[in-house]
């Protein structure tokens, strides 16, 4: 895929914890 | 994942020692997480003291307008009045790295080098570095999507140098060879 991402998609990864 | 790798540079301005040497890469990242790990762990560039400078670039690009990539390039840039940098620096800057590693160009995306925020007392500035300063058709599209994406009153315009000339000329007096 073309990997593009628009800004909201993007700041909802900003407070995922992370996965262990 | 994103679709290629970047790094953030930080610059800091002490005098006594030479341009290159103030200017460091603090890490590189190749997916969304790593973005947000990174930017969630640094200083915003409202809080960072005149004269520092943040930069993202394709890793790869040193962010100075020497790198082969950038030689024959420019950058789109937009100029903050003073007390903007309390109201729309940071979310201007988080929203330029977000078209960068969203990859917002579309077909012209490969010709986006980076960004760089300046920090400055006289007034703060963010530029998008592109590729090819010729490639007309690549550049405006470039500089209208950008100019969308940060939410630019229509009223306003942005201009675009290429760094050839900036770098032969005081910021003040560099011509804009496109604006939007």
């Amino acid at each position: 895929g073309k990997k593009q991402y628009d800004r909201e998609f993007l700041l909802d990864f900003q407070f995922l914890p992370a996965c262990v | 994942p994103l679709m290629t790798s970047w790094a953030l540079w930080f610059f800091k301005n002490e005098r006594s020692r030479a341009w290159r040497e103030n200017l460091q890469m603090v890490t590189r990242f190749d997916t969304v997480e790593d973005f947000w790990a990174l930017y969630n762990n640094i200083k915003l560039p409202s809080k960072l003291s005149p004269g520092c400078d943040y930069a993202l670039f394709r890793d790869g690009i040193e962010p100075m307008w020497e790198d082969s990539s950038n030689k024959r390039g420019g950058r789109w840039l937009v100029s903050l009045a003073k007390q903007l940098r309390h109201l729309d620096l940071d979310r201007l800057w988080l929203d330029t790295m977000l078209c960068l590693i969203g990859e917002g160009f579309g077909d012209y995306g490969p010709d986006v080098c980076g960004a760089v925020v300046n920090i400055r007392t006289k007034g703060d500035k963010i530029a998008l570095w592109t590729r090819e300063a010729d490639s007309q058709a690549s550049v405006m599209h470039i500089g209208r999507v950008y100019k969308e994406r940060l939410g630019l009153s229509m009223k306003a315009t942005i201009g675009y140098q290429a760094h050839a000339d900036t770098a032969t000329k005081s910021n003040s007096l560099a011509r804009n060879k496109f604006v939007v």
